[in-house]
């Protein structure tokens, strides 16, 4: 029923490329579209604002679907246009109030932001198999570059406008537009994106782009667990590799900060994926070589600082295993939940989807348990000791410096004493092979970069299910580079350290393949 | 066994930042001069 | 499934170093005719390269700067008259160039003879003759 009016609106967008086509326009022109179309209302009430934006939207796209096989740059003529409008109405518009006009600049913005949004979900759901996402990746990428070139000399306005296309990009991920997943992932690596929301002050938009790298993984999941990678999975998968990349080159310590979350998702099957993440260490840091011969990893200054990890690590626990777990870390008093991990890890049946990687374990969970309990028992690693060194430094006299100077470092008898070690023996004997490979994967992901993580976790070895730990290391080490450098001198340390006697476990011999890949890693390493 | 990470077109040597010429997922631009310099415009230069 | 179809879908349009590069403001409407052996197109990043700015005139800059606002061709232009000793003045919205040494220099500002650049009048550059140029209008 307005059809009239929408035919309206389109002649005033039409005028408008007009306008923004001609050679000799500049800003003065374009300041009096806006106020001709001021006063003819089109910008006044949401109804007929949202009509017209809803319009122009519309009328760009179908123009470039309409043109794109003739010529490109023509065909994203109403596209261009677009972007410009909306860069000059931000740029007229100020607040009715007249206090904080760089704050209803972004919510206008927000406002036409999720207008194109509406417009894509509609192509999306009526076009299918014929989305066409280019049209809707000019629009964004052409509003990303000319926001940057306007507001970026403004930081805290430019944040605003980035997390108002962060929440945008948010609602558009692939689990819910499958059919712009290429067009998304264009946009969130961005030039004017990515490294603008990550460079912020303070690295407050860190936890915004985390969340989009989650979706990525969430929705890569299913594809990725499956058998055969096609052509579009395959396609996707590198461009996650390369987008990585550039994290990994230039903000690894985004990675090393929310490693956690990103292996909560990434498929275990994904061994180099997840290898790239675990790799990334920070930038001031220098790793020494894991090859140099009798490294004492536990005087490496770094080794006994705890690694900043800004994932909600705990959120996966229930609150009555947490607590359950708390009492049990504190009093050491047999509990129940010690006897039945397998139910307590199993996935309920019917919650098992594919977003579950195909295992039949609630592998969040797992990881959180392992990291969670791991923290504590480093605490009270480092409660005891400097309990002893109380007492030492009174009685150092008597027994000597041995004490007063034992390293710092826990040996693995005493972190083997705690109860944080109970309960991973447990998870150990309790667990079933699959259980407890997804338990052991948890540990090797918290061998990083020089941490108390990475100390702990590499200590924590049983002499039992040595065939299994083997494993899971092995696996991160035969895949391409990079390799964690935890996992590095974890597996130098199995291999040359007689107290584990690795060469006489008979799976070393168990095959002559098996036996060729260990003398070559054992070279290499 | 994954693959070669030094094949996929970044410098991942490269003492610069990669963000500023990392152009898309999908392509690499044969040189750096391809991908558009960033520029900032002062607010002053609108005249 | 649908997943599925979807991906192949965005699959088939995968996007181009076309789709997300920067518009190319100036397309001429009806280009004049020239004869089909001269360049029917300016040569692709022509416009793009520090190097070429150093070979336009004065007046080419000043044209530039402020009829290509707000894009790189503009950068450009300013950042060629900097190196050329102009000044962006941001009351005046035009560039100043020291005619001679100032008269007085303090932390504020400086004050002398001056050429500036008219380009809402006659298009051209004038001289003015005790100038202050306090460093607040700076750019």
């Amino acid at each position: 029923d307005n059809s009239v009016l929408r035919e309206q609106l389109a002649f005033i967008f039409a005028e408008w490329i007009r306008v923004y086509q001609l050679p000799t326009s500049n800003d003065k022109d374009y300041g009096a579209f806006i106020n001709s179309i001021q006063q003819q209302g089109v910008l006044k009430g949401e109804e007929i604002s949202s009509l017209f934006f809803r319009v122009c939207t519309e009328m760009s796209v179908e123009s470039y679907i309409k043109y794109k096989v003739t010529n490109t740059t023509a065909a994203y003529q109403g596209v261009d246009a677009f972007v410009k409008l909306i860069v000059t109405l931000v740029k007229h518009y100020s607040d009715p109030q007249g206090v904080n006009h760089s704050g209803a600049k972004v919510t206008y913005l927000t406002t036409l932001l999720s207008i194109i949004v509406l417009v894509l979900a509609q192509a999306h759901e009526q076009r299918r198999g014929q989305f066409n996402q280019k049209p809707f990746l000019r629009l964004f990428s052409g509003l990303l570059t000319e926001m940057m070139t306007s507001y970026e000399s403004s930081p805290g306005m430019y944040f605003q406008i980035l997390t108002a296309f962060s929440n945008t990009f948010h609602t558009l991920q692939p689990l819910v537009f499958p059919g712009f997943t290429y067009g998304w992932l264009s946009l969130i690596s961005h030039r004017a994106f990515m490294p603008k929301l990550l460079l912020a002050e303070n690295g407050k938009g860190w936890a915004s782009f985390q969340k989009l790298l989650v979706c990525l993984f969430r929705f890569l999941i299913p594809f990725l667990v499956g058998g055969e990678m096609r052509d579009t999975t395959r396609a996707l998968y590198k461009g996650t590799l390369r987008v990585l990349l550039v994290l990994l080159h230039d903000f690894p310590e985004f990675l090393c900060d929310y490693h956690f979350s990103f292996c909560d998702v990434i498929p275990h099957t994904c061994i180099q994926l997840r290898n790239l993440i675990l790799s990334a260490f920070p930038r001031n840091m220098r790793l020494p070589d894991p090859f140099t011969p009798n490294l004492k990893v536990d005087l490496l200054a770094e080794i006994h600082q705890p690694p900043r990890v800004l994932s909600d690590y705990t959120s996966s626990l229930s609150v009555s295993m947490k607590s359950d777990v708390d009492t049990y870390l504190r009093t050491r008093e047999h509990a129940a939940f010690l006897d039945n991990w397998q139910e307590i890890l199993a996935l309920d049946p019917n919650n098992q989807d594919l977003f579950s990687g195909g295992s039949k374990y609630n592998v969040p969970m797992i990881n959180s348990l392992v990291l969670y309990v791991g923290v504590n028992g480093i605490a009270q690693l480092h409660a005891s000791k400097s309990e002893d060194n109380g007492n030492s430094s009174s009685s150092s006299k008597d027994i000597g410096d041995a004490n007063a100077n034992r390293s710092s470092s826990s040996s693995s008898s005493q972190i083997a004493q705690t109860a944080s070690m109970d309960i991973f023996q447990k998870l150990l004997t309790e667990l079933d092979s699959e259980g407890r490979y997804l338990f052991l994967s948890a540990i090797a992901n918290q061998l990083r970069y020089p941490n108390s993580h990475t100390h702990y976790f590499s200590r924590a070895t049983q002499e039992k299910i040595k065939e299994q730990i083997t494993r899971v290391l092995l696996e991160r080490l035969i895949v391409n580079r990079p390799h964690p450098w935890g996992l590095l001198i974890t597996f130098i340390e199995l291999i040359k350290n007689p107290r584990y006697a690795f060469w006489d476990h008979a799976f070393t011999r168990i095959d002559p393949d098996i036996e060729k890949l260990f003398d070559s890693v054992s070279r290499s390493v | 066994l994954g693959r070669d990470l030094t094949t996929l077109g970044l410098s991942l040597n490269s003492a610069e930042p990669l963000y500023g010429t990392f152009a898309s997922p999908w392509f690499e631009v044969p040189t750096s001069a391809d991908v558009e310099a960033e520029f900032h415009v002062p607010a002053c230069y609108n005249v | 499934f649908f997943a599925q179809q979807m991906l192949e879908a965005s699959y088939q349009f995968m996007p181009e170093a076309v789709d997300t590069e920067r518009p190319k403001n100036y397309a001429p409407k009806d280009p004049y005719p020239t004869p089909s052996y001269y360049p029917q197109a300016p040569m692709p990043g022509v416009f793009d390269s520090p190097a070429m700015f150093e070979k336009f005139d004065i007046d080419t800059l000043f044209f530039i700067f402020y009829y290509q606002q707000g894009t790189y061709q503009q950068y450009l232009a300013a950042r060629e008259l900097k190196k050329q000793s102009w000044r962006f003045h941001k009351k005046y919205l035009t560039w100043f160039q020291r005619h001679e040494e100032p008269k007085a220099i303090t932390d504020d500002y400086e004050q002398g003879t001056y050429i500036y650049f008219d380009y809402e009048g006659a298009w051209c550059q004038r001289k003015k003759t005790d100038f202050r140029f306090e460093y607040k209008f700076l750019e």
